[in-house]
Formats: structure tokens, C-alpha cells, sequence
């Protein structure tokens, strides 16, 4: 453990936070693609299926534990409590578009031929471009949340701080992991033009919006 | 370099 992969998975813990209460304060899931959230339960359901064969420590089973549960707790909210906010009209990205391709790589490109390390592979990719359905909608509606956009930004930096992890991990252990490194640089590259806007226009007081 | 996944990565 270092200080960009704990600063990391906090900065994820406060994302996944951050898009639950925005969800619950104000009972409406309204600029958020159900999709992304369905795409995430999937990735942690299909990642930490380790929880049931390995113990690694209390803080990993903990947050492990969390990131799945508040994932379906997000699912939940957006497609039964709060259905009736949910704009489906705008989350029109084809997810099988990305399903698909993912499950077919994590089947060739793996880093041993059994089941729980497929799955964890196919997570690994899955996760690199499941924010695109929420990315979709954004540039579709021209426009998003202030709120919304902190989320992504916390989503963002997560992965862009694991790459750090992993570089500091190279030096100082001889770790590296190439599918998860190629992963995260996809899934940091993904992020760019969303950080380039939250610097400029959010963070400035600025509304995001998109030019028509 | 690894065969297996790190299972204690998030």
C-alpha cells in the first residue's frame, strides 16, 4: 500500500459516495446513465468474486464489500425507487457495443486460462470503458450537473492516481501487471477531455455545458 | 511479473 493507491481508492469510495447522496438529497437520478451503473455492478460483481476463495486483509474485504453494495444500491435507485426521474430517452448508448468486444478480449488476452481469472480480467476491461454511456449522454444533452461532474472527476482521478500506484510499484517492488496498466491508461485517456472541461469551466464556478 | 491477478488491488 502507498499513497497513490490509498488516495486512489478513496478518491473511488468518494465517487461512488458522492453519486449516491446526489441520487438520495435530491430523489432524482436525473443526467445519470443507468447503464455506466449497471456496467459497475457488473465489474465488481465479476472482480471481487475473490472474496469467496481469498482473504487479503479487513481493509480490502471491507472496501471491497462497500464498492459492491453501494453499487447495486445505485442500480436500485435509479431503476425502482427513483425510476420516474431516470432519462432513458438520453441513455441511449448500446452497451452490448462494449460488452461483447470486452468478454471476447478477456477470453484471448488473459493472464491464466480459469474462470475467476477471466472474470477478473473481463472486469478489468469492462471498467476501462464503462463510464462511456455516462460520457454519451453528457455530450448528448449538451449539459450536465455540477454534482454529476464531481462524481466523474472522482471517478477519474481514481484510476489516474492507480497509474501512479503502479509506477511506484514497478520501482520499488518489480511489479507490474500489463493488463491492468494498459486498462488504466484506456480508461485515464477516456477522462482527459471530461478533466480539461471540470478545470476550466467547473472549477471556475461555471456550469458544464457543451457548445450545441 | 505475475501470472495471476493481484487479488488485493481494488
Amino acid at each position: 500500500m502507498n499513497i497513490f493507491r490509498l488516495t486512489g481508492d478513496l478518491s473511488h469510495l468518494a465517487a461512488i459516495i458522492i453519486l449516491l447522496l446526489k441520487i438520495w438529497k435530491s430523489r432524482s437520478c436525473a443526467g445519470i446513465s443507468g447503464k455506466s451503473q449497471i456496467l459497475f455492478a457488473i465489474v465488481f460483481t465479476a472482480r471481487y468474486l475473490d472474496l469467496l476463495t481469498s482473504f487479503i486483509s479487513v481493509y480490502n474485504t471491507s472496501m471491497k464489500v462497500i464498492y459492491i453494495g453501494c453499487a447495486y444500491a445505485t442500480v436500485y435507485l435509479i431503476y425502482a425507487k427513483f425510476r420516474a426521474t431516470y432519462d432513458g430517452n438520453h441513455d441511449s448508448f448500446r452497451v452490448e457495443f462494449l460488452v461483447v468486444p470486452v468478454g471476447g478480449l478477456a477470453v484471448l488476452i488473459n493472464h491464466t486460462f480459469s474462470p475467476l481469472e477471466i472474470l477478473w480480467t473481463f472486469s478489468i476491461y469492462l471498467e476501462s470503458v464503462a463510464i462511456l454511456p455516462q460520457l454519451f449522454m453528457i455530450s448528448k444533452t449538451g449539459e450536465a450537473e455540477t454534482i454529476t461532474t464531481h462524481y466523474l472527476f472522482c471517478l477519474g482521478m481514481y484510476r489516474t492516481l492507480y497509474l501512479f500506484n503502479w509506477v511506484w510499484r514497478f520501482y520499488f517492488e518489480g511489479f507490474f501487471d500489463m493488463i491492468a496498466i494498459v486498462a488504466g491508461l484506456v480508461q485515464t485517456v477516456l477522462y482527459c477531455d471530461f478533466f480539461y472541461l471540470y478545470v476550466t469551466k467547473v472549477l471556475k464556478g461555471k456550469k458544464l455545458s457543451l457548445p450545441a | 511479473e505475475t501470472i495471476t491477478s493481484d487479488k488485493d488491488e481494488l
